[in-house]
């Protein structure tokens, strides 16, 4: 992008438009370029290709190491799944489920959304279509009962791993998030160290609220990892930069599509290229 | 608060004595810097701190007593002008009338669609809900549930293409007099040409008078090729706003006005099916300067 351009002003303001339109946020891609410009100097770079290469390298720093969703080492492996309305929860358990069912795991999964119309009957395709097993109430129902029930009956059939589905909530609604707080509560007296994961799903559309989605949901389930989707689309998802450096929060997996392998691990590398392509 | 940051920079400037245009130039990078922040898109904020920087220097901002005061009103009046300009009308002059929904994956239109249906019903007319999404798990389900919550009927097809499905429809609604049909299509993205492609069929088949662009209101700086793409594409009548009861500043709907201009005719303030109200250009002003 900034190959065969020398260093100007014009350059970093190109810089900045780049990272600042992939949602990196004002603050971070102000301290980004600062560190960039402090670099140049002392390194005396003087061509653009060079500044692209150091700036990759400052923003994969950021991101640090890429990390996996890696293995409870308890059974069952217990995954609750949070986020705002819309983000991709449910779409992104029926890959999950996928994924852990052609390793040959056994896998139950909760519907924990009790609330929005026929949440239950999209998590029960995505449940036929990764041959996993599914535990649902009536619409109504307490999704804590639901939580409860998905608990025993992953212990009762040892089932290796139960990924809970939770309605879609907005991190204001302090109610809503006092009853995620309430699953998790039955979810870990039920089962010691339960759950190993929380994964919160964030959209990569999504601009500089994503950071308080982080914040409160970290707060509220302490969420241990991101799940960043719709990245098939135009949008970067630069705002878990943010979320990285203010809360250690890495982003281990990508949502690519609406199909059921259109899950991907998350790279720091491919992602920092990717906003720069 | 903007409001805050520009009174501070203008009590500093101040103290030097007589504010000089270079000093505008001090508040007018703490708008840019609060409506990056609130997600306006990069360059739509320069065109508009353009627009400030007009009327606050010709405004004589520098000889006032409160300039912080003026320049905050000149920014808010600029948003509220920027985003307003029409009402929320609806148009609904014809028999059938169709609306369409489209926009985003989980945006909101299937709920937006049910919250059409309750509001239209409420106004006396005969609605119909069109099933159009055949490819999410269990679509047709949620739009038949979100149906009978709003007692609206909804029409569906096993196994139809969207195209033939519509045209399904507006024959069944001729034929047992509904008078308007609320089309809910499935989310996509705008840089897939195959289903955009079909979108463009569907209002071929259809004529809508209104065909409306759902955007979720924490959108980001994509927002406005998203936006762009759609109406490139489709020529849209109107922007539905959802989501507006979190805490996202809203700055999509800035850009996607500026960019696309067309008007943004509802916001949605919750999934329960009355929380859509006409849009307040001033209320979102305000939200947008935090
Ligand atoms: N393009 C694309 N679409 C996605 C991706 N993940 C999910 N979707 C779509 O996004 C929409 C919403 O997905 P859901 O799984 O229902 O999202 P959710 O978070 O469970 O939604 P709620 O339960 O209503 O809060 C659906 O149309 C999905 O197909 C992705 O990675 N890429
Ligand atoms: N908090 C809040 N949630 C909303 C609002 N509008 C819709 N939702 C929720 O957002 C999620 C997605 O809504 P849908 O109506 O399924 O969105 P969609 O655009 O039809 O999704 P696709 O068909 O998959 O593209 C659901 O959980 C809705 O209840 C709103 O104004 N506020
Ligand atoms: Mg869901
Ligand atoms: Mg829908």
């Amino acid at each position: 992008v900034l190959k065969g351009k020398s260093l100007s002003p014009e350059l970093f303001e190109e810089l900045e438009e780049i990272l600042i339109s992939a949602d990196i946020g004002v603050g971070s891609t102000m301290e980004i370029i600062e560190n960039l410009k402090l670099r140049c100097a002392k390194e005396k770079i003087t061509s653009g290709d060079e500044v692209e290469e150091i700036l990759k390298d400052e923003m994969a720093k950021l991101l640090g190491e890429k990390e996996q969703l890696k293995p409870a080492p308890t059974t069952p492996w217990v995954i609750m799944v949070v986020g705002v309305n819309g983000v991709g929860k449910t779409t992104t358990i029926g890959k999950l489920a996928a994924k852990f069912g052609e390793e040959g795991k056994k896998v139950i999964l909760a519907a924990g959304d009790t609330f929005r119309a026929a949440a239950a009957e999209q998590l029960e395709i995505w449940a036929k279509r990764s041959k996993a097993q599914l535990i649902r109430h009536e619409e109504g129902s307490d999704p804590a009962a639901v939580a409860y029930d998905a608990v025993q009956a992953a212990k009762n059939r040892k089932a290796d791993i139960l990924i809970i589905d939770t309605a879609g909530r907005l991190h204001t609604k302090t109610n809503l998030m006092e009853e995620l707080k309430k699953i998790r509560r039955v979810i870990s007296r039920e089962i010691e160290n339960a759950p190993q994961d929380v994964l919160l799903v964030l959209d990569a559309t999504t601009g500089q609220n994503g950071l308080n989605q982080a914040k409160v949901f970290k707060e509220a389930t302490e969420v241990n990892g991101i799940v960043l989707t719709k990245l098939d689309g135009t949008s970067k998802g630069g705002i878990v930069i943010a979320i990285k450096k203010e809360l250690s929060l890495p982003v281990k997996l990508i949502g690519v599509g609406e199909g059921i392998e259109d899950l991907q691990e998350f790279d720091p590398k491919d992602f920092v290229n990717a906003l720069f392509s | 608060n903007l409001a805050e940051k520009l009174q501070n920079t203008f009590t500093n400037l101040k103290r030097r004595g007589k504010l000089t245009e270079k000093d505008v130039e001090l508040a007018l990078k703490e708008v840019r810097l609060a409506l990056l922040e609130a997600d306006v898109n990069y360059k739509v904020v320069k065109t508009f701190t353009e627009k400030v920087r007009t009327r606050a220097v010709g405004e004589e901002v520098l000889k006032s007593l409160t300039p912080a005061q003026q320049v905050i009103k000149i920014v808010y009046d600029e948003l509220t002008a920027l985003m307003g300009g029409s009402t929320a009308q609806l148009d609904l002059s014809h028999s059938p009338s169709v609306i369409m929904l489209v926009g985003l994956q989980g945006a909101g239109k299937t709920t937006t669609a049910g919250k059409l249906a309750k509001s239209i019903k409420e106004k006396g007319r005969k609605p119909l809900l069109v099933a159009c999404d055949i490819y999410r798990p269990a679509a047709i389900k949620q739009l038949q549930v979100v149906g009978s919550q709003v007692g609206v009927e909804v029409f569906s097809l096993e196994g139809q293409k969207p195209t033939t499905i519509a045209q399904a429809a507006y024959k069944y609604s001729n034929q047992n007099g509904f008078d308007v049909l609320i089309i809910d299509t499935a989310g996509r993205l705008h840089i897939d040409d195959e289903l955009m492609q079909e979108l463009v069929d569907l209002k071929k088949i259809l004529s809508p008078q209104e065909l409306f662009f759902v955007a979720d209101a924490m959108t980001g700086q994509d927002a406005v090729n998203v936006a762009d793409s759609f109406n490139q594409r489709l020529d849209i009548t109107g922007v539905i706003l959802t989501k507006l009861d979190g805490d996202a500043r809203g700055g999509a709907a800035l850009s996607i006005r500026e960019v696309v201009g067309k008007p943004i005719k509802y916001a949605s303030f919750g999934e329960k099916l009355d929380s859509l109200e006409p849009f307040h250009p001033d209320r979102m002003a305000s939200r947008i300067l935090g």
